[in-house]
């Protein structure tokens, strides 16, 4: 029997957008780097009969860079969407996804990112520092500063680097490098760690020992470090404790 | 018994004067365009 004709679907349509929430949980849910994507517009969708109660989708959807990175426990719908002064990141994505009995599930999908153009940026924020390769060396050599400073003064678990996430740099009117950094805790103290460091070996996976560091060097007109660390933790919601305060844990 | 779809029939009512079909896709921008 052939399948029955589907009604064409609009972008906008409450099931386009169904299938493109679940589709943008799902490359959430499976990326291991970077940050947490979120839909800003379905650039077009097809829908192809399977059989009685059974269709394909596919999707072509752009998705923005947030601010959470994919190991924070933060719900994708409370990430704040880096602004276009940011330097915005935006990730073009072909999607597959079943629909059988009312149920969606993903088959597949097919991402590729990057950044607005600096020249874009530049013309509207002149000042603005833009996005800088992750292997620089003034990004590298101010992610390595800052974890040690970190290390230096906390009295909590010596973090160690699990990735560089984002890295800016300012060169005018100051010298400025903007560094973002995920970690994860070790079983070592970081007063412990000063003694040997090579013992100190990550914690299983759990979320509650990973973390999110944000620096700024400046280096021209006089040199400075600000470093601040968060582990996400462990949070059980209670009615007097604020929700964003529940979501990250500070240690420093 | 074939029926006609109702929205074949939906089809020959003529529209106003001026009165554009919005477009199926893409759809709205939700945040801002690179």
């Amino acid at each position: 029997v052939p399948a029955a004709p589907v009604a064409p679907l609009g972008c906008d349509d409450p099931e386009s957008e169904a299938a493109a929430q679940a589709a943008v949980n799902y490359i959430n849910g499976h990326s291991h780097h970077g940050y947490k994507f979120t839909l800003n517009r379905i650039k077009n969708i097809r829908v192809i009969p399977q059989g009685p109660n059974s269709y394909i989708i596919f999707l072509e959807v752009d998705l923005l860079e947030t601010t959470c990175h994919v190991l924070s426990p933060t719900p994708l719908e409370n990430c704040t969407v880096r602004s276009f002064t940011e330097h915005a990141v935006e990730g073009d994505c072909d999607i597959k996804l079943q629909k059988l009995d009312g149920k969606l599930t993903v088959i597949a999908t097919k991402c590729h990112s990057h950044a607005d153009s600096s020249e874009d940026v530049a013309q509207l924020c002149p000042d603005c520092p833009l996005l800088a390769s992750l292997n620089n060396t003034e990004v590298t050599t101010a992610v390595t500063a800052a974890l040690s400073a970190h290390n230096s003064k906390t009295a909590d678990a010596y973090l160690q680097l699990l990735e560089i996430g984002r890295a800016k740099i300012q060169y005018g009117p100051a010298h400025i490098v903007y560094v973002e950094f995920a970690v994860a805790a070790t079983n070592c103290s970081a007063e412990a760690a000063k003694d040997n460091v090579e013992a100190c070996q990550l914690l299983p996976d759990d979320q509650s020992n990973f973390g999110f560091c944000t620096a700024t060097m400046v280096i021209r007109p006089k040199e400075d470090l600000k470093v601040d660390c968060q582990l996400y933790g462990h949070q059980v919601p209670t009615p007097d404790t604020p929700f964003l305060s529940r979501v990250f844990q500070p240690t420093t | 018994p074939v029926a006609k779809r109702a929205v074949a029939q939906l089809d020959k009512v003529p529209h106003p004067v001026g009165f554009v079909s919005p477009p199926l896709c893409p759809g709205k921008v939700r945040h801002f365009k690179i």
